[in-house]
C-alpha cells in the first residue's frame, strides 16, 4: 500500500 | 475522513489559533520558541509540496493554506514585528535546530517509501515534525513560568498527533492493507516526546496550580 492513501491527511 | 482525524485537525487548528491569538492580541511571544516555529514552517513547506499539483478536497487545500500561512506569519511576527520581537527571548531559545534538520534529512534519504523528491521531502517533514517541539520544550523548562496560552498551545499541538494515532488505528481496521510504519513510528515518537509535558500539564490542571516543568 503506497503512501498515496495518506496524502489525503494533513 | 473519520472523527479522530477531524478532531486531530481541529485540535491542530486550535493550537495555531491560540498561538496567533496570543501573539497578535497581547503582542508578546514570551515563552514561545522561534526555533520550533521555524521548524514547523519547514515541516509544512516540505509536506504540502503537492498543494498546487494534487487537489484532494476544499477542506484539504484550505487547511494546508491555513497551516502554511499561520506558521510563516508566526515566524514573521517573532522575527520582524517591532513590538513582538522585543519579547522574544533569544538568549534562552538556543536549541541548535539544524542539528534536528540534518539527521531527519539523512534518515529521509535512507528510509522512505519511494525515492522521489516529493516522497523524500514528505518523509523528511514527518521526521522533522516528530522532533520539532524539542526547542519549545527546552525553552519551557528554562523559562519556568509558563503562561496559560503557551501551555494550551503546546498541549493542543501534542494532542493533535495523538488523535491522529487513533485515526491510523481506525483506518487500519477499516481499510485493507492500510499499513504505514514510517508514519506510525514518527507519530508515536512525536506524541511520546510530549509525555512528561502532558503529565505536568494535567497535574497543574488537576491541582489548579500554575504549570511548572521541573528543572
Amino acid at each position: 500500500s503506497s503512501n498515496q492513501d495518506l496524502k489525503d491527511e494533513l | 475522513m473519520n472523527i479522530f482525524r477531524l478532531a486531530g485537525d481541529m485540535t491542530h487548528l486550535a493550537s495555531v489559533l491560540v498561538l496567533l491569538l496570543k501573539i497578535h492580541t497581547i503582542k508578546s511571544c514570551a515563552g514561545v520558541s522561534l526555533k520550533t516555529q521555524e521548524l514547523y514552517a519547514l515541516v509544512f513547506a516540505t509536506r504540502y509540496l503537492d498543494i498546487v499539483t494534487d487537489f484532494i478536497s476544499v477542506y484539504n487545500t484550505v487547511m494546508k493554506l491555513i497551516f502554511l500561512g499561520s506558521s510563516f506569519s508566526i515566524v514573521w511576527y517573532i522575527r520582524h514585528h517591532r513590538v513582538v520581537r522585543r519579547s522574544y527571548d533569544k538568549d534562552q531559545d538556543t536549541f541548535r535546530h539544524y542539528l534536528l534538520m540534518i539527521p531527519c534529512m539523512l534518515l529521509a534519504l535512507f528510509v522512505h517509501e519511494k525515492f522521489t523528491f516529493k516522497e523524500v521531502m514528505w518523509t523528511f517533514s514527518l521526521y522533522l515534525e516528530a522532533v520539532a517541539i524539542l526547542p519549545q520544550l527546552v525553552l519551557l523548562q528554562r523559562t519556568r513560568n509558563i503562561d496559560n496560552l503557551t501551555g494550551q498551545y503546546v498541549f493542543l499541538l501534542g494532542a493533535y498527533r495523538g488523535l491522529y494515532i487513533f485515526n491510523w488505528i481506525y483506518r487500519y481496521f477499516t481499510e485493507p492493507h492500510f499499513v504505514h510504519w514510517i508514519t506510525w513510528i514518527a507519530g508515536v515518537v512525536q506524541t511520546l516526546l510530549y509525555a512528561d509535558f502532558f503529565y505536568y500539564y494535567f497535574e497543574s490542571w488537576k491541582n489548579n496550580v500554575r504549570l511548572q516543568l521541573p528543572a
